[in-house]
């Protein structure tokens, strides 16, 4: 941030905060046009997320420099920040797996699977709004419809990726072994082979437990 | 096979084979791996009793009977490269920790990057035939991902070219590396070295801890094991306090930074060289991250589609818990992440392997974002998945709380992701560094 606001011109993830300037960050004002124009656009979904992130990085680096122009010492004025700058981090984060997701999708050929892992990018995206709505509408990078749009939109997809979802876990391709688990076997047969597993506990290995004879009886015959 | 299973698999509008081959980047790469599976599977050498009816003891013992024939196994069958290391160790002990993780892990690789060639001649191939079992003794039990904090000293003693290890304080004792406890016989010690009556900073050496015959303690070292986890059984994570061993000056490793039979303390070039462990390790966190959160949605999807229970319509059969839109609303967001984090950990992996390439021509201009991405990236899918697998455990109703569900193995073992090799609090603030320096 520092740096881009000085002039700099900066590569790679963080790039985007070559656009940094006191000026231009200033959330919308509120004229109902927002960054997002189709909240089915993952371009556009990326794009939001990348605003997001560059907001939370001026602003709490703004913070964090106000605080040394008031006379802090930078490490209590970067202490004293330190929640606002995990923040900033989380949304850079979030922005970069965002952007990762949809940029693969352009390498999937097949028509089939780029449908479904498509479903899945928006699902992921739009649920990273719906769970950080505050940040978004704060921004003014979405409005208070769209974010009702984006809701009403993650349910729809629940639908969508309803009839593939033990498909999709399929594809993880993990054999029985490597799962350990009852639950999650391939073939589904989970009672019967929970109740194979369950006459295999150490306590099972006599019918009547030592312990029985140990403490139980005498204290029925005290009692 | 489970009728509901049947059908599900049948109405899917894609085949899970293709998505398969691109999350393991290749059809070549997915029968590769399948290969080694079955190689690991079908050795009845690997078979033994579902751990989770064994003790604490039986199941360390079962761990590390697989580790001595995984190691011979791997050269039987020839297979060297990194990544087909990495996906047999994980067949063999089934995504679990085991004791040499850290031999293989850290030791090995840190004689490879910060050994000089006197040194990996003298160390390496006793360690690569298991003369040698090392581990990685850096946190201690006062001090984590704050590394200029330890305490731990190595004082050089220019009169008989010694090093001297010393634990000054009980803060001071290493603590929780893997396989430290029982299992090893060295260990790559960090401490700060003190020469000419100064502080130079952290180093690293190779130190005997155990008589390589009797694996006794050698005198003035306490070791042993630090008592039982939350999970992690099979591994002897160790505790180890020095009253002031004696190492020759050469078990310093010295590829970098240097310490003269007089003393003096040659600098490193960079210490950003470091970095580059760092960032290797945090790549493969964020792909675990991404593979932990896989097996539990596995789980959890499956059981979703074959538990019946309470109703939908009135009167009707009892649907499949996966048709309501509250246990899709649970899980489908956390399916999405999975695979989110599964693109991103390839990302890493292969960014890490570029920019290595660039570092060995000497171009270290990408590595400090690079480093940052890392860190934050490691505490962001580790928190994700952190919370996604137990909200899988739940989503499988009370049989999420049995052994039997595997959900709870993921999570004991996959939870320290977020505070080994770098507390994620620690992590997002080196991220936060970069960004507002940026």
């Amino acid at each position: 941030y520092t740096a881009a606001v000085s002039g700099e011109r900066l590569s790679g993830m963080v790039s985007y905060l070559n656009n940094v300037s006191s000026q231009r960050l200033q959330p919308q004002p509120l004229s109902g046009r927002s960054v997002v124009t189709d909240i089915n656009d993952l371009d556009s979904l990326v794009e939001a997320y990348k605003q997001r992130a560059a907001w939370s990085v001026a602003s709490a680096s703004r913070s964090f420099a106000a605080d040394m122009k008031r006379g802090k010492r930078k490490e209590d004025a970067w202490n004293k920040n330190s929640v606002d700058l995990v923040r900033a981090s989380e949304a850079h984060c979030h922005y970069v797996v965002v952007r990762l997701f949809t940029s693969k999708l352009s390498e999937i050929l097949d028509v089939a699977a780029h449908r479904i892992l498509s479903s899945l990018c928006l699902l992921y995206a739009l649920h990273g709004i719906s769970r950080n709505a505050g940040d978004f509408l704060q921004v003014g990078l979405l409005s208070a419809s769209q974010i009702e749009q984006v809701q009403q939109r993650i349910k729809d997809l629940l639908a969508v990726i309803r009839p593939n979802a033990v498909a999709l876990v399929d594809a993880f391709d993990y054999t029985d072994s490597q799962l350990g688990s009852v639950l999650g076997r391939y073939d589904g047969n989970v009672y019967d082979n929970m109740f194979e597993w369950a006459k295999k506990s150490p306590l099972n290995k006599t019918q009547v437990h030592e312990s029985f004879h140990k403490y139980l009886k005498p204290l029925q015959s005290k009692l | 096979m489970n009728p509901d299973l049947s059908r599900e698999r049948a109405t899917a509008s894609f085949n899970p084979e293709t998505i398969t081959h691109i999350l393991d980047g290749s059809p070549e790469r997915t029968r590769r791996r399948r290969e080694i599976e079955r190689l690991v599977n079908d050795d009845p050498s690997f078979q033994h009793e579902d751990p989770n009816f064994l003790s604490r003891s039986e199941r360390y013992e079962v761990a590390i009977k697989k580790s001595a024939v995984m190691v011979q196994k791997m050269r039987e069958h020839g297979i060297s490269d990194p990544e087909e290391i990495y996906w047999f160790k994980s067949f063999v002990h089934r995504g679990r920790p085991e004791p040499l993780d850290l031999h293989l892990g850290m030791f090995l690789p840190t004689l490879l990057g910060q050994a000089t060639p006197e040194q990996q001649e003298r160390f390496f191939m006793p360690a690569w035939n298991l003369e040698i079992i090392g581990t990685y003794a850096q946190t201690e039990m006062g001090h984590g991902t704050h590394l200029r904090g330890l305490e731990t000293t190595a004082t050089y003693d220019p009169s008989t070219q010694e090093f001297i290890l010393n634990s000054p304080t009980v803060s001071s004792i290493k603590w929780w590396p893997g396989g430290l406890g029982k299992t090893s016989n060295h260990a790559v010690v960090l401490a700060q070295l003190y020469t000419q009556g100064e502080c130079k900073g952290l180093q690293a050496f190779i130190v005997p801890i155990r008589h390589m015959g009797t694996h006794e303690p050698l005198p003035g070292v306490v070791v042993g094991d630090i008592g039982p986890k939350f999970g992690f059984d099979e591994t002897d994570n160790g505790f180890l306090k020095f009253d002031k061993v004696r190492i020759p000056r050469e078990n310093m490793l010295m590829k970098y930074a240097q310490v003269e039979p007089d003393g003096t303390y040659v600098k490193p070039v960079s210490d950003k060289l470091t970095y580059g462990t760092m960032v290797f390790i945090r790549s493969m966190i964020v792909g675990d991250s991404a593979r932990s959160l896989s097996r539990a949605c596995t789980i959890a999807v499956r059981y979703s589609a074959v538990r019946h229970q309470s109703e939908i319509r009135a009167g009707e059969p009892e649907p499949q818990i996966l048709d309501f839109q509250t246990q899709q609303y649970k899980l489908f967001p956390l399916l999405a992440t999975a695979y989110a984090f599964q693109f991103v950990g390839s990302y890493m992996s292969q960014t890490y392997h570029r920019i290595t390439g660039d570092i060995q021509q000497g171009n270290l201009n990408e590595l400090p974002e690079l480093h940052a991405l890392s860190a934050g990236l490691k505490a962001f899918t580790t928190w994700a998945a952190n919370t996604g697998i137990e909200e899988c455990r739940m989503a499988c109703g009370g049989h999420g709380y049995s052994r039997c569900s595997g959900i709870p193995d993921i999570y004991v073992t996959f939870t320290p992701a977020c505070t080994y090799e770098g507390e994620n609090t620690v992590m997002m603030l080196q991220t936060a560094r970069f960004l507002v320096k940026s």
